[in-house]
């Protein structure tokens, strides 16, 4: 197998699946995201509705510069503003069918591509770890 | 030029100068820290000494656990604790002559590579998008 071989493969062969990727919902506050941010360890994470479509990603830094003032950080406003206001809808998505390729050019300006089902479901995600462990593999060979 | 030319070339090559690199020192507050990491976008940066040599990284996700407490978060400390006190130190380096295929092989669990002088001081940085850049080129032909 060389390197486009491995680019050909489908999205789904090199995916974190759902059920291992940290989210949060469009309604939550953004007091819950910053946990969930903060405990996991991930400077982003996705965003999903209430059918579990991808609607957007949260980042530590966002959630902090909304609530950084001029005499400090308001972080009793967490609690008041929800994670739809304020994540960013900025966020790369592909078929599980698609190729690898195209998660390879995603990934030059996305830290992780997330992968959906046809109707848009999150079905896992692909990390920049993932494609550079590989490509590390072809490239020394 | 294919790619095992191009991964044979010095780290220099493809760095970001240290001028335009975001970083703290050791001895600045956690309060700084964290406005260089929100006001940058930077989800982390490298951490100096007094000599401009690598100690260590700074993450938003640490800044904001050290003052996370069971009843919120204690931002008014930020302006007691220092970078050095809660930095990690876990900061992978190249000299600028080592080839790009150390940084590749960094990179896969790094997102960003200190490229530093014989006597350790920061030259710059070698980023992940920048290695996913170029591979992507190299792969497509
Ligand atoms: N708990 C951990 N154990 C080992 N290494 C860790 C780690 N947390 C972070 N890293 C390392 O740091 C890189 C950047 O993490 P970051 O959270 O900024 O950026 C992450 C995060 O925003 C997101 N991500 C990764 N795994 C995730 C998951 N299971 N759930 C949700 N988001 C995830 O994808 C981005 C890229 O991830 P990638 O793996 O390429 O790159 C990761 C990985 O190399
Ligand atoms: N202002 C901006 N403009 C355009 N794209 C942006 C951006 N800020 C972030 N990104 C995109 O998001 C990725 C992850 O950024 P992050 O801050 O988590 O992770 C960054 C950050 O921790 C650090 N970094 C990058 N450039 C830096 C700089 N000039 N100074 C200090 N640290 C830098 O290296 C990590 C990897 O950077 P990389 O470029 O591979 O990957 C970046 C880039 O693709």
């Amino acid at each position: 197998v060389d390197v486009s071989q491995f680019l050909s493969q489908p999205a789904e062969s090199l995916m974190i699946a759902a059920d291992n990727v940290a989210c949060v919902y469009v309604d939550h506050t953004l007091e819950h995201a910053l946990l969930v941010l903060t405990h996991s360890g991930y400077s982003a994470i996705p965003v999903l509705d209430t059918q579990s479509a991808v609607r957007g990603l949260i980042h530590t830094n966002l959630v902090i510069n909304t609530v950084a003032g001029l005499d400090g950080y308001h972080m009793e406003s967490l609690s008041h503003q929800t994670v739809g206001s304020v994540m960013s809808d900025r966020v790369p998505t592909l078929r599980r069918s698609e190729p690898l390729l195209k998660a390879l050019e995603l990934a030059i300006n996305h830290t992780f591509i997330c992968v959906v089902e046809e109707d848009g479901r999150l079905a896992g995600i692909i990390t920049r770890k993932a494609l550079l462990g590989k490509l590390y593999q072809y490239v020394r060979e």
